[in-house]
């Protein structure tokens, strides 16, 4: 574990703590989107498959929880919950994710590092991850102003993986093999999503002003 | 422990 896996996971658990705070502070989601949070529940539990039968280690085994328990937390709350699910907008939320789930699992079945099916859950759990915040972006821009917690929550999402990419670059040179090119290219696809609204979201941090995507 | 540092991170 070095500084840069480690920075990674706690920006990971951040953005997740926001987004909790969002929902339970506010008794809203207006501005999150149903179907980024329910394609991440698909990524954490097409990854997390030997949660119980594989230990690594307490840490591990803890992080993996908070990221599965959260993520269908916050799908059971923007589904079920009377006050949170009257906020949910669902006309702006009409991002088309089954085709990215279809295309990640075929992707998966054709390049991953071994044809079982933990490497094919693994490999289409990666692929997955670097686009389901396409539907949220996509409701961003069709929203217009992004509310704070929301702003931040998506900014903590994208830079997560961008210090798992030093992480990476970290091990290739400490490490005498290196074998995650699948995670590593998905992972560079992922942060540059967010490049423009990193660069907007620097825009409104620099000027003091409200965060505005281009419609 | 090749396996292991595969499959290590979240």
């Amino acid at each position: 574990m070095n500084i840069f896996r480690f920075a990674g996971d706690m920006t990971h658990l951040i953005s997740v703590l926001v987004l909790l705070l969002k929902i339970y502070a506010t008794k809203s989601c207006s501005g999150i989107s149903l179907k980024t949070q329910e394609l991440y529940a698909l990524v954490f539990l097409s990854r997390y498959l030997d949660l119980f039968t594989n230990y690594i280690s307490l840490y591990n085994t803890l992080m993996k929880l908070v990221f599965i328990g959260s993520s269908l937390a916050i799908v059971w709350c923007m589904r079920m919950h009377h006050a949170v699910k009257r906020s949910y907008d669902k006309e702006v939320d009409t991002f088309r994710h089954y085709y990215l789930v279809l295309a990640c699992f075929v992707l998966a079945t054709l390049v991953n590092e071994q044809f079982t099916l933990r490497e094919v859950c693994w490999a289409f759990s990666i692929y997955l991850e670097a686009v389901a915040i396409l539907p949220q972006l996509v409701l961003l821009q069709r929203s217009g102003n992004v509310d704070n917690l929301t702003g931040q929550y998506v900014f903590f999402l994208g830079a997560y993986r961008a210090f798992y990419i030093l992480n990476w670059i970290y091990r290739y040179f400490t490490e005498q093999y290196f074998t995650r090119w699948i995670a590593c290219i998905a992972g560079i696809v992922q942060t540059a999503l967010y490049a423009d609204f990193f660069y907007y979201y620097f825009i409104s941090w620099k000027n003091n002003a409200k965060l505005q995507l281009p419609a | 422990a090749k396996d292991q540092g595969t499959k290590d991170e979240l």
